[in-house]
């Protein structure tokens, strides 16, 4: 982790469903890369961390200092996966759905 | 209706999925998982399923959720009664497609009728032997099992159907039925109207009921504790609860907040002392000490003697926050 890049990025996570506690239902997939989005969205941002124009203005606002306490914009995921799951429901019968949103394919400044 | 594969499918297809471990041994994993109830094919379809949308991304059925109910099999009358629980369903499931899928064995073909033979057992009788009849056609019975008397036992679909030249799984679209009736309580019958052979048991190759959805709350956020986050895994009633089969022994200590003594109002502890001048005055420096904000509060005078105007009565007790006007439009400012 430590020779992690500074700016906001995605970083590697792969969870286990046993670590969490659900693979006593889970039957597939027992573990996924979910990956997670860290690091500074600090002014100047630069094009990589894909800053929104609020966020581009709000860490402008926090350079200048005209307002204190405004701070920097957060590094969350930006564009993201579906996962399909397959699972034992309260009936112990098979089901299989597709969860969006389950993993980190960008991260971004907002 | 499509034909599935004989009913070595199962074996096969698990063999198969065991084998194709893809990148992550998912399938693989999910058989291990499933244990003995891998061998059925209800298992082994849904694994199909959940393969080919890890590999293509193919959306089973159009939608984003597939739904297997296995049927509970009961002897009724010598037959075999076959109840299905579709009760797990979500309201926010949108039906798109339900099959039922039925596993027909080979058709005992009646026995060859031999004719007479003429003069009976003459050393070159001629025997012509009759051509077999044709195998007894299978009902498909679908009854309601509501709790509504109405529509109890109701029936709620039936086809005829063809025996096929040997044994092997079949699916039937009952989408129009699962999505009209709304129906959560089922019982099938596959009826030949012979005689069954022995008491029927309960297989591998029982039928079951899949159906294809849209889950309309999937995008909400946390969809996934919805459906996966589940009850504590030790039942509430267990004395020791057990530790989880691979967890060591939780070094956290679980602290509860202290609470000093009982709140019994929200005053502000400590702070009994009168206000240093009369509340309302509009002016204060900063070399003072502040004045407390604090101004007794006037008891809620009771019915009888809110009459009485102008009785104040001040119980030095309990204090509530007041700031002088300076203060306010102090604060307004800001």
């Amino acid at each position: 982790q430590w020779d992690e890049p500074r700016v906001c990025s995605r970083r590697y996570l792969k969870v286990d469903f046993a670590d969490i506690g659900w693979s006593e239902w889970v039957l597939s997939p027992k573990s996924f890369d979910a990956y997670y989005c860290a690091g500074a969205c600090e002014f100047p941002m630069p094009k990589v961390v894909r800053p929104s124009n609020h966020a581009t203005i709000q860490s402008i606002v926090r350079a200048v200092g005209i307002v204190p306490g405004i701070p920097e914009p957060c590094c969350v995921p930006d564009k993201m996966n579906s996962l399909g799951v397959l699972f034992l429901d309260e009936n112990r019968n098979v089901v299989l759905k597709v969860y969006p949103n389950m993993s980190v394919e960008t991260c971004a400044c907002r | 209706s499509h034909t599935a594969p004989a009913w070595s499918a199962p074996l096969a297809a698990v063999r198969g999925l065991r084998e194709d471990q893809d990148s992550h041994g998912s399938a693989g994993d999910a058989v291990a998982a499933l244990g003995p109830s891998a061998q059925d094919m209800v298992a082994v379809h849904m694994l199909r399923l959940y393969e080919k949308y890890s590999r293509q991304g193919a959306r089973p059925g159009g939608g984003n959720t597939v739904r297997s109910f296995r049927a509970r099999m009961e002897v009724v009358d010598q037959k075999a009664m076959y109840f299905f629980n579709l009760t797990s369903m979500q309201d926010s499931e949108m039906i798109l497609t339900a099959t039922f899928h039925f596993y027909t064995e080979p058709p005992r073909w009646p026995q060859v009728r031999e004719a007479m033979c003429k003069p009976p057992r003459a050393k070159n009788a001629s025997c012509r032997l009759l051509p077999p009849g044709p195998p007894a056609r299978q009902h498909l019975l679908f009854r309601s099992l509501s709790q509504n008397s109405a529509t109890q036992g109701l029936l709620r679909g039936a086809m005829t159907l063809v025996p096929p030249p040997r044994g092997l799984w079949q699916a039937k679209d009952i989408s129009a039925r699962a999505r009209g009736d709304g129906e959560l309580l089922l019982s099938a019958q596959l009826d030949s109207g012979e005689k069954e052979l022995g008491v029927p048991k309960p297989s591998p190759r029982g039928p079951y009921i899949l159906i294809y959805a849209n889950d309309l709350a999937i995008a909400e956020p946390n969809s996934v504790a919805v459906t996966l986050q589940r009850y504590d895994p030790f039942p509430a009633g267990d004395p020791e609860p057990r530790a989880a089969p691979n967890s060591s022994a939780d070094p956290r200590v679980r602290r509860a907040a202290q609470v000093s003594g009982p709140l019994l109002d929200n005053e502000l502890p400590g702070l009994d002392e009168r206000p240093a001048h009369a509340p309302h005055a509009h002016h204060y420096h900063k070399h003072e000490l502040w004045p407390s904000p604090f101004r007794a509060l006037k008891p809620r005078p009771g019915r009888k003697d809110r009459r009485k105007k102008g009785q104040d009565t001040f119980l030095g007790s309990s204090q509530v926050l007041d700031f002088d006007e300076k203060t306010m439009q102090k604060a307004r400012r800001k």
